[in-house]
């Protein structure tokens, strides 16, 4: 048996837990914040048999890759420029994956 | 050393604490969630010696294992049905204990 | 790779993860509570090169090391005795670091 710890940010924690529900993979969520952003984000703890990490693992990259976002960016209300807002990509989502063995798993 | 990862429901949570303590067995609790049912739960890191993860999963079986509750069940408020209460077995507790190798322990 | 689940006060948790930024190791920080005071103290996940568990271990130390503080005492107010504030040392800080084997580390 082998425990995943993976680290999502917030906003993909409820896609990712809903997507290992409907394929019946077992897991307990953590809130917890970011070393360097300081910024809340979410750690998952997924318990699967080894030949199950790879499915998990590519679970998690189709719910939570790294990708670019389009996001308009509004000029400050009181700017003397004319009023363009502009519309820049900025990069979202992005996970870590620990993998981890387990010894002896048991349900009492 | 070991680390047991030890996931129980917050109902017996303070149980098993107390128990822990009294044993003499140190540990640290994590406020988490189920990701099928969604609701709170309570995880334990406990770090103990390799001869003592026996021990100390015979006191979470003992404080959380899975048991049935007589729980008493009303009618609605309006039902037509003459006012009988019943009461009906529900299944409560139980523990989830991951038991993983520890590498290094050290107090600074 | 290895992870490090280093517990301190919640007292030192800042300077810690200031300490790691600063040295340009990453980390996730846990919101926990301590099984024998029941008084909240923090955990971060920090996974690192085998390597660098030293470093790692070092900055700890430096950071959340057992020492003593001096903390004066006042009598209580209604005291018959003369009005003398003592100062006595008080132990604080204080870390406990387990390092866990890492199998295997992406990023999606
Ligand atoms: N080795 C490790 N051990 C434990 N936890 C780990 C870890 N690597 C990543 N994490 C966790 O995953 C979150 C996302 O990391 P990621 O590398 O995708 O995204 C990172 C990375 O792109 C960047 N970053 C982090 N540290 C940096 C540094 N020293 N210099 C430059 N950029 C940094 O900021 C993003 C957010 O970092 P933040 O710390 O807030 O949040 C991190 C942290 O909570
Ligand atoms: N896909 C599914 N289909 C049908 N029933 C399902 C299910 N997933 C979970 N359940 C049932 O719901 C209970 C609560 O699951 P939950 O995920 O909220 O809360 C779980 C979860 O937080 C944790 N857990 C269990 N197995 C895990 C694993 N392999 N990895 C990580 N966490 C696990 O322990 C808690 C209690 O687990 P336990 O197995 O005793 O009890 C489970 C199980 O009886
Ligand atoms: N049964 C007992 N009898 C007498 N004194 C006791 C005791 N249990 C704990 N203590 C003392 O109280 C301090 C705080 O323990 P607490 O469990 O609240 O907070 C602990 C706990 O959250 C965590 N911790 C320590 N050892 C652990 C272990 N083996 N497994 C999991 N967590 C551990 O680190 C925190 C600080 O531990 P630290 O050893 O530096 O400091 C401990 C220790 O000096």
């Amino acid at each position: 048996m082998k425990l995943l710890l993976v680290i999502v940010q917030d906003a993909d924690a409820a896609r990712l837990q809903q997507a290992l529900v409907e394929s019946n993979f077992r897991a307990t969520k953590l809130a917890t914040t970011g070393g360097f952003l300081r910024e809340g984000n979410t750690t998952f703890l997924i318990g699967v048999n080894d030949k199950e990490v790879e499915t998990v693992t590519s679970i998690v990259r189709t719910t939570c890759h790294e990708r670019t976002q389009p996001q308009a960016i509004h000029p400050l209300a009181n700017s003397p420029e004319p009023y363009f807002s502009q519309v820049i990509d900025i990069s979202v989502g992005g996970a870590v994956i620990f993998v981890v063995n387990v010894e002896s798993f048991q349900r009492v």
